[in-house]
């Protein structure tokens, strides 16, 4: 199920019975322009039109399917590949961290996935680590509040490390302990040092890359420094009740080779919801 | 001899690809380039002139001409605006609103400026806190009312209080909202009738991709930018979300997010985009 630009576009293949190189060009050139302005990485853009185009080319029509079937089934399947499996949450004992860019979404991600688990009737428990944000313990400790899950935090410690050890030592008791930390970006080493060691402290199963579904081309970048610092687990896609069309996150799982796990769909503990690829596919070409 | 369409057809499409590599939204990066096109269509060139040196020189005015936008210069108009002077930040959610008040606050203040803070986030949850603790190291005025109140009011008692007591410039944070709730923009509406705003300042990310020139849009029909400051610069970003920004709303980039910290940000120089996109 395709957006409908691209749709229209794929009409110029609608009359054909069989695929001409001159029109699949210009075909091609439109999911390009589609692709890009949806925020896909430029050069991610450019192998995926080499590939559609080769597949469009040399896969032979099978009788059923017009050249605009043939072309929108590659395509579709092209950007399943990228995207993988979606990413699925254990309901077992496990330690998750939430990492990511600045403003992205961490904080108020904790505390739905804390709610999702509550709701799986697992006992949740969050711990901020986010030591240099002003606000950042009350931010959290309010969300917490509000769905009645234990908090962890010191607002007057610096060391987010020690921080991090004390809850892990303090909440023995629950199932799931989510661990919030503060927003950085790859060219801040101290920053990156700091999650890694976070990261070890909580002995982390779970490691998922907060990202905002308007991130631009900096996604693949940020995301492969983030999995070379931690490894990811998945990546979870905030603020889709906007007009983002999420390409950056589509370039961000591909170049980790990870999958996405949930998406941020409001400012509210409800706005969240698992990841569904059809339905990020059709937004991301529409 | 006289330049053709197909002359310029691999240099314009590498520079177009740099356009995107470094954010400028697809819609604006193919109008510069189209603009380019119909400029250098059917001139002359010399003999050995590079054609691909040309493109780049009139690419590089045409970048300029989206970016030279209304000339504001924000210090002088702090100058010469009779006081207080009210200046209201809108953005969506999470682009460095409260942090870039913070920042400009600080460069007031050092420029010898009074300052008020006002606490417009009456919505997410440790936003007054927020703002509080950067008063309070900042050593400035807030005005804030409890939870839930209405930003306007908040906004309106700071001014007053401004006035009142002469301070120069009043900073009023908002809530991040996304341009596709109604009711949340409507409350913009609502502040711009209220307040009697001498700047609106659009707070946007260098982050940002092409839903830089949708926001922009939205804000701007909702309550009417003056200026915009891009963060989170320094992210290894390039900056085209720059020129997204300003060819959106044909008002300039007034300053730009380097950091987390107050000293972090600086007046927006067009020429400094130019080597970040060329060089
Ligand atoms: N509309 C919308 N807003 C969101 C969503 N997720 C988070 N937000 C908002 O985005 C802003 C930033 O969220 P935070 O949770 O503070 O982001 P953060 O990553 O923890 O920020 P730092 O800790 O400063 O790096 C807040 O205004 C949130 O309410 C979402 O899915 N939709
Ligand atoms: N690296 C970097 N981080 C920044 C910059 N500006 C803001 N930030 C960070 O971005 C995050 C969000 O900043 P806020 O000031 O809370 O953003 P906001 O727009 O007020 O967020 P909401 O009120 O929730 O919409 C914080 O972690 C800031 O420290 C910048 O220029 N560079
Ligand atoms: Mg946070
Ligand atoms: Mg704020």
């Amino acid at each position: 199920n395709l957006g409908s630009s691209l749709r229209d576009t794929l009409k110029k293949l609608a009359r054909a019975n069989r695929i001409d190189e001159k029109t699949l060009n210009e075909v091609v050139k439109d999911i390009q322009r589609a692709l890009l302005s949806a925020d896909v990485n430029v050069a991610l853009v450019q192998q995926l039109s080499k590939r559609i185009k080769e597949r469009a080319l040399k896969e032979e029509l099978s009788g059923k399917l017009n050249p605009r079937q043939h072309v929108i089934n590659i395509v579709y399947q092209e950007l399943v590949a990228l995207l993988g499996e979606p990413i699925t949450v254990p309901l077992t004992r496990h330690t998750v961290i939430l990492v990511g860019l600045q403003g992205s979404g961490k904080t108020t991600t904790t505390v739905k996935l804390a709610r999702f688990f509550q709701k799986k009737g697992l006992k949740a428990a969050v711990i901020c680590a986010d030591t240099f944000r002003p606000g950042a313990y009350d931010q959290l400790s309010q969300l917490c509040e509000r769905i009645d899950v234990a908090f962890y935090g010191e607002s007057e410690n610096t060391n987010a490390v020690e921080i991090t050890a004390h809850g892990i030592a303090e909440l023995k008791r629950h199932d799931v302990i989510l661990v919030d930390t503060a927003g950085r970006h790859a060219l801040e080493s101290d920053l990156v040092l700091e999650m890694k060691a976070i990261n070890d402290i909580a002995n982390a199963d779970q490691r998922f890359l907060v990202l905002d579904s308007g991130i631009g081309q900096q996604a693949s970048e940020q995301a492969r420094a983030f999995n070379a610092a931690i490894g990811l687990t998945g990546v979870i896609v905030t603020k889709l009740d906007g007009t983002a069309k999420g390409g950056g996150a589509l370039s961000a799982v591909a170049e980790v080779g990870t999958g996405i796990a949930f998406i941020g769909t409001g400012e509210t503990i409800d706005d969240f919801e698992k990841f569904e690829p059809d339905r990020f596919i059709s937004r991301l070409l529409g | 001899r006289e330049i053709k369409d197909k002359d310029l057809e691999e240099s314009l499409w590498d520079l177009e690809i740099a356009l995107l590599e470094s954010d400028v939204a697809v819609s604006v990066s193919e109008e510069i380039i189209e603009n380019v096109k119909k400029e250098l269509v059917g001139t002359k060139r010399k003999w050995r002139q590079d054609i691909g040196a040309l493109v780049e020189q009139a690419l590089r005015n045409g970048i300029l001409q989206v970016l030279d936008v209304n000339g504001l210069d924000f210090d002088e108009i702090i100058k010469n605006t009779p006081k207080p002077i009210t200046i209201v930040f809108t953005g969506i959610n999470g682009t460095g609103k409260t942090t870039t008040i913070a920042k400009v606050a600080y460069r007031l203040k050092n420029q010898g400026y009074s300052v008020v803070l006002a606490a417009g986030d009456t919505y997410r949850a440790g936003a007054l806190e927020q703002i509080e603790r950067h008063a309070e190291r900042l050593g400035v005025k807030l005005v804030k009312h409890q939870q839930g109140a209405d930003p306007a009011a908040v906004i309106y008692d700071a001014v007053q209080y401004a006035r009142a007591k002469h301070k120069d410039v009043v900073l009023a944070d908002t809530a991040g909202r996304i341009h596709t709730n109604v009711n949340l923009m409507n409350q913009l509406k609502k502040i711009e009738r209220v307040i009697d705003a001498d700047l609106v300042v659009f707070v946007d990310e260098a982050l940002a991709g092409n839903d830089a020139v949708e926001r922009a849009l939205q804000f701007n029909t909702a309550m009417a930018i003056d200026g915009s400051i891009l963060t989170k610069v320094d992210a290894d970003s390039k900056g085209g979300t720059a020129i997204s920004i300003a060819h959106t709303t044909s008002k300039p980039i007034l300053f730009l997010g380097i950091g987390q910290n107050y000293e972090d940000i600086v007046k927006f120089d067009p020429q400094w985009l130019l080597t970040r996109l060329f060089d």
